[in-house]
């Protein structure tokens, strides 16, 4: 299965 | 902090949409309605809830507050709400519980609850504001039923969008299996409408577990949208005329 990266590599934290 | 809502429904069938993806939550509440931005424990996905104040029956917050609070321990407490019922919120300055106050219509019956409030670092992602590659709007039974029936087949789905039909496809042990939705117009009935807004041809691939975690919020919307670009998280957002949205975000699976 492929590599799911956290959310946090698109949205960071503010 | 007081805010009244005439039926407890949407109420429940908020917390009903997300508690079982984020646990333990903060509601922030200023004068402009209750919001809440969490993320599930493996940082996926992310959830972000608006409940305009316009939404509710009244509303009133003198001062922002950010409550704590355990959104099991929240529908454990709304579970004592009829659907029909009307809720009121209330949190004081400085107190370390919230009050749900459940009356009937009739005005026969009222019950009070006190939940504890709990502390919660509140460390919100930023969102930027994105033109999607592509937008679906289709029914929220649709999406809630071609997950479902594809998480029989596999973990993922591939979710790829063209002109006029969007395609989702998942393999696993036991074999393969595609739904295809095409574009279809209704006036007289828009929330049976599917339409596809497309800039650039989008495909990317998801865990089914999320999705399925996501149609949850299928009750509160008769329609969902997907807002999707290459190399971005998916935006599946289930909107609540006049009351707010639920949004959920979930970061694409990436080729090794």
């Amino acid at each position: 299965t492929n590599p799911q990266p956290p959310i946090e590599t698109f949205f960071p934290f503010m | 902090f007081e805010a009244k809502w005439d039926h407890a429904s949407t109420l429940k069938k908020v917390i009903d949409a997300v508690k079982d993806l984020i646990g333990d939550t903060s509601w922030d509440c200023t004068n402009t309605g209750m919001s809440l931005q969490s993320m599930d424990s493996s940082h996926v996905a992310l959830v972000h809830v608006l409940l305009k104040s316009e939404g509710f029956e009244s509303y009133r917050c003198d001062r922002n507050v950010s409550m704590g609070i355990s959104l099991n321990s929240m529908a454990k407490v709304l579970k004592c709400a009829g659907n029909d019922d009307s809720v009121t919120l209330r949190h004081e300055s400085e107190s370390s519980v919230v009050n749900f106050a459940f009356e009937s219509h009739k005005e026969e019956r009222v019950s009070e609850f006190e939940l504890k409030l709990m502390n919660i670092d509140t460390e919100h992602l930023g969102i930027p504001e994105t033109e999607y590659d592509s937008i679906i709007k289709m029914p929220s039974a649709d999406l809630r039923r071609t997950c479902a029936d594809l998480s029989q087949f596999g973990d993922s789905v591939t979710i790829s969008c063209a002109k006029s039909d969007v395609r989702f496809e998942t393999s696993g042990d036991i074999g393969t299996g595609n739904v295809r939705l095409s574009a279809r117009g209704s006036s007289d009935k828009p929330e049976t409408e599917i339409a596809i807004e497309m800039i650039n041809p989008v495909s990317l691939t998801f865990a089914l577990k999320y999705l399925n975690f996501f149609t949850k919020a299928a009750p509160l919307s008769d329609t969902v949208k997907l807002c999707m670009s290459n190399n971005h998280p998916l935006c599946v957002e289930f909107p609540m005329p006049e009351v707010g949205y639920i949004r959920y975000y979930l970061a694409p699976k990436i080729d090794e």
